[in-house]
């Protein structure tokens, strides 16, 4: 290729910078992509292949944005800097994590967002589960337990709990420590994904797991409600109690799901019921709202089918990759 | 559907003991 056509082909391109949970990345885009583009180069750097829970997010005026995957990148309101800045994050989360992450990478992933939110109070998270998930996570991290090694501060420089659980209880950091590590000596023989296997399934019991919460109401200019999307349905809560659902409804009890400008409208299988209506506070709100919906039944319904020859393929790699690393693992 | 927390209900339960004593009066 010449100096001059390099150049051409050059400019027909721009920068994009990814920040996974776990690394960074600069790609290079050309001007026409789509969404889909850049969001299948990313999982092919990634080699990642249950590409169906993430999403490539940015942030436009405040508030963060998935990227539409079927629309141009540069016609998405994407801030215009240099490189383009995108997250890439799990955007819908499994029923039941042991059933359906299957590759490390996936599994990975997913445990250093759910960690994050639950440190970082976005997922509320009581003391004991806070600590035994911090002792998933040290194993993890560190392996298995070696008082030669893993001596009393080890843990001194890592985040290990939410900010909530520590205030609630008279422990200097030493003393959680040691609480910590004593649980830590416990999972002895537990591998990385393992380790983090116990950690999402203790997570996806947590009430604020995996659900998306958006401010609605009944009446027009209130919002003094909430709706929680999640892979099970969508749920109604009180504004100040985002745990508990006052009702919820699953994928299989709703018909059809509409807005018409702020006003939403669910309209329930059962034909005697009456059609449920909320405002939410903007259009676009209620755009993302049926987008997650329309999104997460979808994966509902393709979890309850046969498997395709492409899932089929995921699971027998994993398969044979679990089997081949505890194999290694046994023997080391 | 199984209990939440199924297999780990004991480990939190001797957690959750454990930290008791320690507790803030107003936690």
């Amino acid at each position: 290729m010449s100096i001059r056509s390099l150049k051409k082909k050059q400019q027909k391109t721009f920068k994009v910078k990814i920040v996974t949970m776990e690394t960074e990345m600069e790609l290079h885009c050309e001007m026409d992509w789509k969404g889909n583009d850049l969001f299948d180069l990313v999982c092919k750097h990634l080699v990642l292949k249950e590409t169906w829970f993430f999403g490539l997010q940015y942030m436009a005026s405040g508030v963060d944005t998935w990227l539409k995957l079927d629309k141009k990148i540069l016609q998405q309101d994407v801030p215009k800097e240099d490189p383009l800045k995108f997250r890439f994050l799990a955007k819908f989360y499994p029923e039941n994590v042991s059933e359906e992450l299957f590759q490390d990478i996936t599994q990975h992933l997913f445990f250093l967002q759910v960690k994050k939110q639950i440190l970082d109070e976005e997922i509320i998270c009581s003391p004991e589960a806070s600590v035994l998930l911090a002792s998933y996570a040290v194993q993890a991290k560190y392996g298995n337990y070696n008082p030669n090694i893993h001596q009393p501060g080890f843990l001194s420089q890592e985040e290990l709990l939410p900010k909530r659980v520590l205030q609630q209880y008279q422990m200097t950091s030493e003393m959680w420590q040691e609480k910590i590590t004593a649980w830590y000596a416990e999972h002895r023989g537990i591998a990385r994904d393992e380790a983090e296997m116990n950690y999402l399934k203790i997570a996806q019991d947590l009430d604020m797991y995996g659900m998306n919460y958006f401010p609605i109401s009944q009446t027009k200019n209130d919002s003094d409600m909430l709706l929680g999307v999640d892979a099970k349905g969508i749920h109604i809560y009180s504004r100040n109690n985002k745990i508990s659902p006052l009702k919820s409804f699953k994928w299989g009890d709703i018909r059809n799901i509409s807005y018409n400008s702020k006003k939403l409208k669910f309209t329930p299988v059962d034909k005697k019921a009456e059609t449920i209506k909320f405002y939410s506070k903007e259009q676009n709100v209620n755009k993302l709202i049926l987008h997650l919906c329309i999104e997460n039944h979808n994966l509902f319904l393709t979890k309850r089918k046969v498997d395709s020859i492409e899932m089929q393929q995921i699971k027998m790699q994993a398969k044979e990759e679990r089997a081949r690393k505890k194999n290694e693992h046994q023997r080391l | 559907q199984p209990a939440k927390f199924a297999p780990y209900q004991k480990a939190l339960r001797e957690i959750r003991y454990s930290l008791l004593p320690f507790a803030n009066e107003s936690g």
